[in-house]
């Protein structure tokens, strides 16, 4: 564990914490993505299968938990309890243009043809683009609340620390898994238009907002 | 032969 990881790990944790923080203290779900979500609860779920199966440390075990069951209820909070505040006719990002690829590259291109590599490798391919239906509602609205882009900011940050985590470890411990490394760089780049605007816009103090 | 390692990373 280096630092860039561990930032990364609690950069992605505040990401997280901000998101239900924001939804639970305004009572309400607008401008955030439904569907992002439910594909970050997806990640998870499946990428944590490991838990069950192989124990690595208290710290690992730990932050899947907190990840799972805050995503879970992330989802629980958007479509269940406030349901009424989810702007849904924003989001219309088409999941399985997203899912059915994703799913397919995963049979294709993984480490080893079982069923919990697999799984891992398709949540690896699917946490790359699992945040494009939050970015599409946002150029959708042209708009987003501050809050939700320092939410973005956070989980972007987590992405972009991963990467130096990963120079790092090729470095020093000769470590690199290509398939977390290149889906992660996709990841990344994603966000960059984003960073752009939080820094001119977000950070002087301005609401994130797109040109018309 | 490529082994599967135990993933650490989150």
């Amino acid at each position: 564990m280096n630092v860039f990881r561990l930032i990364g790990d609690l950069s992605h944790l505040l990401a997280i914490l901000i998101l239900l923080w924001k939804i639970w203290k305004t009572r309400s779900c607008s401008g955030i993505s439904g569907k992002s979500q439910f594909l970050f609860a997806l990640v998870f779920t499946t990428r944590y299968l490991d838990l069950f199966t192989n124990f690595i440390s208290p710290y690992n075990t730990f932050m899947k938990i907190v990840y799972i069951v805050c995503s879970c209820v992330t989802v629980y909070f958007i479509y269940v309890k406030f349901k009424a505040t989810y702007d849904s006719n924003h989001d219309t990002f088409r999941v399985e243009f997203l899912v059915v690829p994703v799913g397919g590259l995963a049979f294709l291109v993984n480490h080893d043809f079982t069923p919990l590599e697999i799984l891992w490798t398709f949540s690896i391919y699917l946490e790359s683009v699992a945040i494009l239906p939050q970015l599409f509602m946002i150029s959708k609205t042209g708009e987003a609340e501050t809050i939700t882009s320092h939410y973005l900011f956070a989980l972007g940050a987590y992405r972009a620390l991963y990467i130096v985590n990963w120079v790092y470890r090729y470095y020093f411990e000769g470590f690199f898994d290509l398939i977390a490394i290149v889906a992660g760089c996709v990841q990344t780049i994603l966000y960059c238009d984003f960073f752009y605007l939080y820094i001119t816009k977000v950070l002087q103090g301005k609401k994130l907002s797109l040109p018309a | 032969d490529e082994e599967t390692q135990a993933k650490d990373e989150l």
